[in-house]
């Protein structure tokens, strides 16, 4: 188990550090499994028990650390970090709610265009909740869910034409 | 092997039956706020084995059911099944026999849930160790709820090792 | 203490209520001051310790927990419950960071309404960090804050055409 | 009484001084994912007292000052100031005989944060107690934070009466 954690590990920052330069136009970052020291004071160096630790440094920027990035800045990071995952280890699906709410344009594109790669590479289906234009653009079919009936679900194929409209009414 | 389609009845704003498509490559999901989009996601997450009520954004299992509106009554069923293909016969030994199969929850009101995989009732571990051993699940990072894609960033380095967990 | 304290109760509630209603297009909510039970075991029945409890129900919805809403349907009903203790205590200055985020361009609109209604009558100055076209378009005046030196914020004064144009960049 | 002007130096990104004008209505605050419009907002809640690490999402107050980038070197202070207008004297009892002055906080690497008002040396406490006489403060809900906006809804209810309490 440890020999295989520690592979998944060279493997997972491998993608993250390629990734991470890919959402971000530039910068670096890396991974580090680090020891953690346990209740009892003793330093604990085994991998299975050990902490992961997420370097990230935009372009032009000082590595600094995790919490001071933006909220934009944190979800392209944690999503670098998802696909990274992905990359090791496809599962057969992968779901995301409204991930892209904190993003601007440039990064919502750049998002997209990495779904789409990834999508194409892994046979990954990928479900994407989102209200932004741009995504809904990118997508290969959409679906709307209405409360025509007030407080009920129901579920439609739309084309790009009438999810515009359907975000735009409520 | 693949997931190619989520059908729900009776579960939160999906009073009617309703089947979900799931096909290769990108699916968007668009609608005004409060239509059932997040609720949507809850019925795959739920289907997995999902048993932290939190998850689900309620106050105890119970609160999946169709609770009612001002027009429609409450009901005391819900149920969600999850159509998967295996024509390579990856799946997991006990299931492997299949070519496809559906995974069934239900749950009745103050009964709680009952699991079935192809027709055989099983228990919730079951379910859940079956989407563990494909990659995916209800504690997989490949579900992320929304607001929570900060969290992996948030969390603390022990917790964001499971994820590499994943990756083994 | 405890006077004003029911007494400020009783103002919010009926700002929150009719709130509620205009951000939401009708439905309807409620503030209750409900005793907590304290470590012993005992019913605190002092207003002072009570706790806040909201109802809420969106149109044609029945009143459930507020942790069956939906993200945008929670950011809508905080913000009546916000405005509510504005319109009974206006603060000088009031700073939103990307409130709008979660929610759709019906719901936007609607905020924007009301925020300008709030900002004409209390003479409250409001700050809003926003991504959504819709919102900057309502805004009296616009500041961008750019990197032109990778690393280094600056603020300038821009119109909407040029904060289109920003937000296309990064 | 009115919040006139923010201005900030050496401030997290915001290295060269910087002038903000609060005016009357509505003023949007645009830009690029991490180009510095949080930190602008954090600019304003330090400035009224906040001691709150978390808050200002560092690890130590000093992570606020400038830290370098790739191309310019660290800086050892950070100050903000806010300018208050009191036309029709209206400010809490000690500053009640200024018309306008500043309200001004100064850090410098490891030696903590001094406060001014209208010039003079004033304690944390109170600049802190200025700002809650008037309705505001860092702990004010009309200070709401990128992601926290759903945070009134899922507080505990006792924690939302604190807001009542800003109302009294
Ligand atoms: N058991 C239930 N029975 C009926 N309705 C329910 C039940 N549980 C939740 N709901 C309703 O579902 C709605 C929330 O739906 P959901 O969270 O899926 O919206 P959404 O489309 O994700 O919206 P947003 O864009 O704001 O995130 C709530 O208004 C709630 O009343
Ligand atoms: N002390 C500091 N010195 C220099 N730069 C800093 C300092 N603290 C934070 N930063 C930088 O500020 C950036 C974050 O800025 P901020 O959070 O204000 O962005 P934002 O405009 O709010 O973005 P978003 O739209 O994604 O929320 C980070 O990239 C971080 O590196
Ligand atoms: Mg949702
Ligand atoms: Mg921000």
């Amino acid at each position: 188990a440890r020999e295989r954690l520690r592979e998944a590990f060279t493997k997972v920052d491998g993608h993250f550090q390629d990734l991470f330069q890919r959402l971000f136009g530039g910068g670096r970052a890396h991974l580090t499994l680090s020891p953690v020291m346990g209740a009892d004071g003793q330093v604990n160096d085994d991998p299975l028990e050990a902490g992961l630790d997420v370097m990230a440094s935009p372009p032009g920027k000082k590595l600094q650390s995790l919490t001071l990035l933006s909220g934009g800045e944190q979800a392209m990071t944690a999503l670098a970090l998802l696909f990274a995952v992905f990359l090791t280890n496809p599962a057969p699906i992968c779901v995301m709610d409204e991930v892209d709410a904190p993003l601007d344009d440039a990064n919502v594109d750049r998002f997209c265009k990495l779904l789409d790669e990834i999508g194409r590479s892994s046979g990954v289906r990928f479900i994407v909740v989102t209200h932004h234009r741009l995504t809904m653009s990118k997508m290969d079919r959409l679906f709307g869910v209405t409360m025509a009936e007030r407080g009920i679900s129901t579920l439609v194929s739309v084309d790009l034409r009438s999810a515009e409209r359907l975000r735009a009414t409520a | 092997m693949q997931f190619v389609k989520l059908r729900l009845s009776g579960f939160k704003s999906f009073v009617e039956p309703t089947e979900f498509a799931i096909e290769p490559g990108l699916t968007g999901i668009v609608g005004p706020n409060g239509c059932g989009k997040s609720n949507l996601v809850e019925a795959l997450r739920w289907v997995m084995g999902e048993n932290r009520v939190k998850a689900l954004r309620g106050g105890e299992m119970d609160d999946v059911i169709f609770a009612g509106t001002s027009s429609r009554p409450a009901r005391n069923v819900a149920e969600v099944s999850l159509l998967v293909e295996n024509p390579l016969h990856k799946a997991p030994a006990a299931y492997n026999d299949m070519a496809d199969f559906d995974i069934v929850r239900r749950i009745e009101r103050e009964k709680g849930s009952a699991y079935r995989i192809g027709g055989r009732e099983v228990r919730a571990r079951d379910v859940q160790l079956f989407f563990q051993d494909v990659g995916s699940g209800a504690h997989s990072p490949s579900l992320v709820s929304q607001g929570r894609i900060g969290a992996i960033i948030q969390a603390k380095p022990t917790e964001r090792r499971q994820i590499l967990e994943e990756a083994a």
